[in-house]
């Protein structure tokens, strides 16, 4: 039964023009992080790398690909956790890097904290070398889109409610 | 929102989730996603939980954590994960999903919403699927 893993790419309301690239995705995700796991790696390094691929992908709710707050920028949060010791990281509020899990992971192993949030997991981002992206990596044409549509008084209140699942 | 749990060959376990979050949500709004037993949980005695969903019914339930304590009490991943989906339903209206592993590899994705894009991968078999009920396999 050993190794395993399994992937979501979030619930909600996927558009059927989009339903192919959230199934390739996942899947995709799933295929790396099962390389990790089948090559002897841990389970740590697989959920990371399964994570770190949804995030680089535009498809996704994370990373570049994100849902804008009501200014239109983007806010992220992620957490890490490893079974055997309890150890945990996160970061919310986190803004300007591409992979929010790694820097979950770098608060789980380089300080006793749970969480660190907003202009602190910034100052801890740049701490640890992790590169600053511009706002604008991290904003696809497509959630500017949606940004646009939620903006509006009359917006359509079942893709409003849909929109209301992170 | 995106997640992942694992098992690996020592038995080990662990979780992750990631997600930018609520649509137009406020400046500074923070969801389940970062919050230890909402967003994730992970225990090599019990398993592991992705969550993703409503954040604020999710961290009402402490989702990920309520699936698990399903699990502590015998409940298989699949009836652990229903259970927990539906109470978060009857008790705070939320609607989610979630990916849970046990520690022997039995693994379920289960979701209340209308889609749920999900896949996994154990004994070189792809398994994967978006609304309810579909379960598509290939080899990998």
């Amino acid at each position: 039964m050993l190794p395993v893993v399994v992937i979501h790419g979030g619930a909600g309301h996927v558009p059927r023009d989009r339903s192919d690239m959230s199934i390739s995705g996942v899947c995709s995700a799933a295929r790396a992080a099962y390389g990790i796991l089948r090559g002897g790696g841990n389970s740590m390094d697989a959920v990371v790398e399964a994570v770190i691929q949804m995030e680089n992908n535009p498809t996704f709710n994370a990373g570049c690909g994100s849902v804008l707050n009501v200014k239109g920028e983007v806010e992220m949060d992620a957490l890490v956790m490893d079974g055997k010791t309890l150890a945990s990281g996160a970061v919310s509020a986190v803004r300007n890097i591409a992979n929010p899990i790694q820097l979950a992971r770098l608060v789980m192993d380089k300080t006793t904290h749970a969480c660190l949030t907003a202009e602190g997991a910034s100052q801890f981002a740049r701490a640890m070398g992790v590169p600053e992206v511009p706002l604008q990596s991290l904003i696809t044409e497509y959630a500017r889109m949606r940004w646009q549509k939620n903006l509006a008084h009359d917006a359509n209140p079942v893709e409003s409610q849909m929109g209301k699942m992170g | 929102t995106v997640g992942a749990v694992a098992v690996d060959r020592e038995g080990n376990i662990a979780c992750a989730t990631s997600t930018g979050g609520l649509l137009n949500k406020m400046e500074g709004r923070v969801g389940d996603t970062p919050c230890i037993g909402s967003g994730s949980y992970a225990d090599n005695n019990i398993g592991a939980v992705s969550t993703t969903g409503h954040g604020e019914a999710i961290m009402k339930v402490t989702l990920a954590r309520l699936i698990l304590f399903h699990m502590e009490q015998g409940q298989s991943v699949e009836a652990a994960s229903d259970l927990g989906l539906a109470f978060m339903k009857s008790r705070v209206n939320g609607l989610g999903g979630v990916v849970t592993v046990d520690p022997q590899g039995h693994w379920a994705a289960r979701f209340s919403s209308l889609q749920m894009a999900w896949a996994a991968a154990q004994k070189d078999t792809l398994h994967y699927g978006l609304y309810t009920g579909e379960h598509f396999t290939q080899s990998i």
